[in-house]
């Protein structure tokens, strides 16, 4: 564990806490897409299945726990709470996500370390996680004006897998044979969609506004 | 080598 991961993981633990911090304080997944989050359930699920059967720390499982559970509840929150479910806006929130499922299904069946199904499902979930942003940056560019926690939910979401690279970088100068092109390729394409909104992000942070 | 099967990673 160097420092470029534990702030990547840091960041990704305080992005869905902003997002859950939004939606049960303020009931409201205003300017929110339910089929991001639906798409990162579908990613920790296929990702940690090996939760029960490897453990690798106890910070790890608790981590994987985390991701897991609020990535469910988001979803449940958005879906069944009357309140939240209220203030989600279904008719912008259309991005055909399914169509993003199956290339990546296809794609991990194709490209792997490994061909056993732990392992196709691993890198189902890093193709899927890569592009799970999509409906959301759809969502920000037709709802145009976004409230600052949904803004900064998306901010520390981009970012965390942008510190997983630095991470990357330096276990690959540190540990011999530490090489994995998937997860490298996958984790570069997913920070590099973010490319528009950062710059976006940071001109609206400069100007003291909200982000637009 | 094994350090790449275990999944330390998130």
């Amino acid at each position: 564990m160097n420092i470029f991961r534990l702030a990547g993981d840091m960041t990704h633990l305080a992005s869905v806490l902003v997002l859950l911090l939004k939606i049960h304080t303020i009931k409201s997944c205003a300017g929110v897409s339910l089929r991001t989050q639906e798409l990162y359930a579908i990613v920790f699920a296929t990702r940690y299945l090996d939760i029960f059967t490897s453990f690798v720390s106890v910070y790890n499982t608790f981590m994987k726990l985390v991701f897991l559970g609020s990535s469910f509840s988001i979803v449940w929150y958005m879906r069944y709470h009357k309140a939240v479910h209220r203030t989600y806006d279904r008719e912008q929130d259309t991005f055909r996500h399914w169509f993003l499922v199956l290339p990546c299904l296809v794609l991990a069946l194709l490209i792997h370390e490994k061909f056993t199904f732990l392992e196709v499902l691993w890198t189902f979930s890093l193709y899927l996680e890569a592009v799970a942003i999509l409906p959301q940056l759809v969502l920000l560019q037709r709802t145009r004006n976004i409230d600052n926690l949904t803004g900064q939910y998306i901010f520390l979401l981009g970012g965390y897998r942008g510190l997983y690279i630095l991470n990357w970088i330096y276990r690959y100068f540190t540990e011999p044979h530490f090489v994995h092109w998937i997860t490298w390729i996958a984790g570069l394409v997913q920070t590099l969609l973010y490319a528009d909104f950062f710059y976006y992000y940071f001109l609206r942070f400069i100007g003291g506004r909200g982000v637009e | 080598d094994d350090a790449s099967d275990t999944k330390d990673e998130l």
